[in-house]
């Protein structure tokens, strides 16, 4: 159970840490496609 | 001997209970190990924190799975948008495209719509007209065809007997029918003529009797004969021998869209003795010594013939004989 315990740990850091990654990568893309809308516009 | 040196009597037990705190204070080193005093209260509470620790994984557990929900709203989010961009970025892409090309089209539409306007003004230049068609068989051969058309128009009206219904006016040039149509402004049908004395001759006539008068064969001509004119004595000849050169206006409506200069003879009326102002032939056959000349031959021909003489006594006598019946 402690080992299923520290797994579960790991897999939330990592699932977090890939959430935060997606966050970041997400509002990149966002300003990208509004700066390239602009340039449209 | 003492063997308490050799032998560990310690239980050495361990039960690590960070677990109850904060789940992502994972990394926090271990509490220090209690002291072995309190071993026994330690195992009394080490069955309460196992049941404390399943709590907490299951908590983990659906933390992890709200996190893992999250995660996948994000790469989705994040594959939609990469999409958006990339259709946004291919607009933008065309869009520079597309704006060279332009500026680089401009020169050579500007530099098209300078050549298509020396072509039509060369072509206005040399044939005269409007038309746009720019091949070289054309360029060559509508100067040829069409000047001379548009350069004189001229209309001649030509009364005819009652009975004759053909479209023919003797001019004294050979013609050659191409076609005929009725038009709406007249019943009497209109007879397209081409010259034929000479092959390369352009011009055209068109005869229609008169609107007024059926009488009346209207005869419009288009174009300057480029052949010496044939003998004039066919003009005066047969049907229309009462056709004379003469300068009266026609009471028919004249072309409107010619270009060149109109011209409209009258053959219709008799023809007077002072009426000699345009045509020169006619005028030296009208001269007083002409007239006289002829009426004598015509009076002396009359009287020689005895039918005419019996003819006329005739129609005296029975002039007269009606006039004492009534």
């Amino acid at each position: 159970k402690q080992e299923n315990t520290s797994a579960l740990v790991e897999e939330l850091n990592r699932v977090s840490a890939e959430n935060k990654k997606l966050t970041e990568m997400l509002t990149m893309m966002c300003e990208n496609y509004n700066s390239l809308r602009n340039q449209l516009a | 001997m003492d063997y308490s040196s050799y032998v560990d009597t310690s239980l050495d037990l361990n039960c690590k209970p960070n677990y109850s705190r904060d789940l992502y204070d994972a990394a926090l080193p271990p509490p220090p190990p209690p002291p072995k005093k309190e071993l026994e209260s330690k195992f009394i509470d080490f069955g309460m924190k196992l049941g404390a620790k399943q709590e907490n994984t299951s908590a983990l557990v659906e933390e992890l799975n709200r996190v893992s929900a999250e995660n996948k709203k994000l790469t989705e989010m994040l594959t939609m948008m990469c999409e958006n961009y990339n259709s946004l970025r291919n607009q933008l892409a065309e869009y520079m495209n597309k704006n060279p090309v332009e500026k680089e089209l401009s020169p050579s539409k500007k530099r098209k719509s300078e050549s298509s306007n020396n072509n039509s003004n060369n072509i206005i230049t040399t044939n005269g007209n409007s038309e746009s068609s720019s091949t070289d068989e054309e360029s060559c051969k509508k100067p040829r065809e069409e000047e001379p058309i548009k350069a004189k128009v001229w209309k001649t009206c030509v009364r005819t007997e009652a009975t004759d219904t053909s479209l023919i006016v003797k001019d004294g040039y050979q013609w050659r029918k191409y076609g005929q149509k009725v038009t709406r402004d007249n019943p009497s049908p209109r007879a397209y003529f081409k010259c034929s004395f000479a092959p390369s001759c352009p011009v055209k006539k068109k005869v229609q009797r008169s609107v007024d008068d059926q009488s009346i064969l209207v005869a419009t001509y288009e174009g300057e004969h480029n052949h010496p004119q044939p003998s004039q004595m066919e003009a005066t000849s047969g049907q229309n021998r009462g056709m004379a050169l003469s300068s009266v206006p026609c009471s028919t409506n004249s072309i409107s869209s010619s270009v060149g200069p109109n011209i409209t003879l009258d053959f219709t009326k008799p023809k007077s003795g002072n009426d000699n102002t345009k045509s020169a032939k006619p005028a030296r056959t009208e001269s007083p010594d002409v007239r006289k000349f002829l009426v004598d031959q015509m009076a002396s021909s009359l009287t020689k013939d005895p039918n005419f003489t019996a003819a006329l006594a005739a129609a005296i006598s029975g002039r007269i004989y009606q006039q004492k019946s009534s």
